[in-house]
């Protein structure tokens, strides 16, 4: 799969479309269904939902035209291309037209509207062309079975890359991506799922949501994990950034991604036993990289492990017991990141500042948010 | 003066309809009166095997059969390539 140049997407779940007119081949009841099976297909994997409009503006217009047609791409009759739809945005962004010179019909002895449809949306939602064959994102019209159509998977994949996978746990699409969770910052018995930097912000993973720090800014900025990145799960339970390399790790069980900014590598995610972890170690606690001396600690239970970023290898001599190198800490970590040369290892809820060379407390926290 | 490729030799028609598939999915550029057909044939070489990659077909950048059958078939309007 492919997306446009910039990814572009919608920044919202509900979107309206119109069908601005019809083609005559087809009955208008026949057309409607088209259409809104067409946008099942995409709203069925991911947290979109679409609603039609009679009247005034929609996100995605729909319509049938021939030859020249407003915009700088005409149709060319017969054959050759059917329609076409812009990327998602203002105006002219995310609406289809389609080719009124084709026979347009409900079944496969013309062009399948339903399928062509189901196409051109994904370009309005901002898939490219794949060239996997058999993908609904392919460019060219393949006949295709449309009773109990079923999404290919590299196209699931793509618009889930853009939008994420439909979850119950969800909120409705029309709460803000900055909806502010009910857990008090100041809460004495708060506790994080994984701590990260990333690019000179401090990222706290909560369940669902991601609290932002900057030193930019005053206070804290409470986002969902999904519109940051909105392929992701939520319930990380580990984090570290290579600052150099603009590379932030997240890891939830036994997988771990990799991410830059809010872009999500290709390739991934990985099983953690590819960075050498035996096949016990079902998930991390925490993990922190040490910039000194290039290399990441890795929280398991009641031990850690060492892994050296250089040669992208773990070092022998691990697993070591946490509670004999870092004294004071406990027999656990359930966060850690580096900041300004000290580690900050949080067990429940207390919080420690260690020395990255020593390994040993500096201090003893009571809150990071200035309560 | 230069050797004409073969691609050059190919039917006319086949040539144009391929020129205007490749300006309209695959960014070919195209002068009105090329100074060095070389260069041009050339570019056009280029996108034909551009083209053949995205479909996975035989990479030749020469307008074959397959490639021309998959040229003219029905499809999508917005470039391959690019936006």
């Amino acid at each position: 799969f492919r997306t446009f140049p910039g990814s572009p997407r919608w920044t919202k779940t509900d979107l309206k479309y119109r069908i601005l007119n019809y083609t005559p081949d087809m009955e208008p009841a026949d057309i409607d269904e088209a259409i809104e099976k067409a946008w099942n297909v995409w709203s069925s994997v991911t947290p979109l939902k679409f609603t039609r409009v009679y009247e005034g503006n929609a996100d995605i217009m729909i319509s049938f035209v021939a030859g020249y047609h407003g915009d700088y791409f005409a149709f060319d009759g017969v054959g050759g291309t059917l329609a076409h739809a812009y990327a998602p945005g203002k105006g002219i962004g995310g609406d289809a037209h389609f080719d009124e010179d084709e026979y347009w019909t409900k079944d496969l002895k013309g062009f399948n509207l339903f399928l062509v449809a189901a196409h051109e949306f994904g370009h309005s939602l901002g898939l490219g062309h794949s060239n996997v064959l058999g993908s609904l994102m392919y460019p060219v019209y393949l006949q295709t079975e449309t009773r109990n159509y079923r999404l290919p998977q590299d196209d699931v994949e793509g618009i889930q890359t853009l939008y994420g996978p439909p979850t119950s746990t969800e909120p409705p699409a029309s709460t803000p991506s900055t909806e502010t969770p009910t857990t008090d910052i100041c809460d004495p018995h708060l506790t994080f799922d994984a701590i990260t930097t990333l690019r000179g912000e401090t990222i706290f993973f909560k369940d669902r949501y991601i609290w932002r720090q900057s030193p930019h800014f005053p206070g804290i900025e409470q986002n969902l994990i999904s519109s940051f990145w909105p392929g992701l799960p939520s319930g990380f339970q580990a984090a570290y950034e290579i600052d150099k390399k603009d590379q932030v790790f997240l890891f939830k069980g036994n997988r771990y991604w990799l991410v830059s900014g809010d872009s999500v590598h290709p390739d991934f995610p990985r099983n953690i036993h590819t960075l050498g972890f035996p096949r016990y170690v079902k998930k991390i606690d925490a993990a922190v990289y040490d910039e000194n001396i290039k290399k990441t600690y890795f929280f398991v239970g009641d031990k850690y492990w060492r892994y050296d970023e250089v040669t992208e290898s773990m070092e022998k001599g691990y697993p070591r017991r946490i509670s004999v190198d870092f004294p004071r800490i406990g027999n656990k970590v359930d966060a850690a990141f580096q900041e300004k040369g000290h580690f900050y290892f949080f067990h429940g809820s207390k919080q420690y500042e260690i020395d990255t060379k020593s390994k040993k407390v500096i201090r003893e926290m009571k809150s990071w948010f200035h309560c | 003066f230069p050797v004409v490729p073969e691609t050059e030799t190919e039917n006319e028609e086949d040539m144009q309809f391929a020129e205007k598939y490749l300006e309209k999915y695959y960014k070919l550029k195209t002068e009105a009166e090329p100074i060095f057909k070389m260069k041009n044939s050339k570019t056009m070489t280029d996108k034909i095997q551009e083209m053949q990659e995205f479909f996975r077909l035989k990479v030749t950048g020469e307008l074959d059969s397959n490639t021309l059958e998959v040229m003219k078939q029905p499809r999508c309007g917005i470039p391959d390539v690019g936006q």
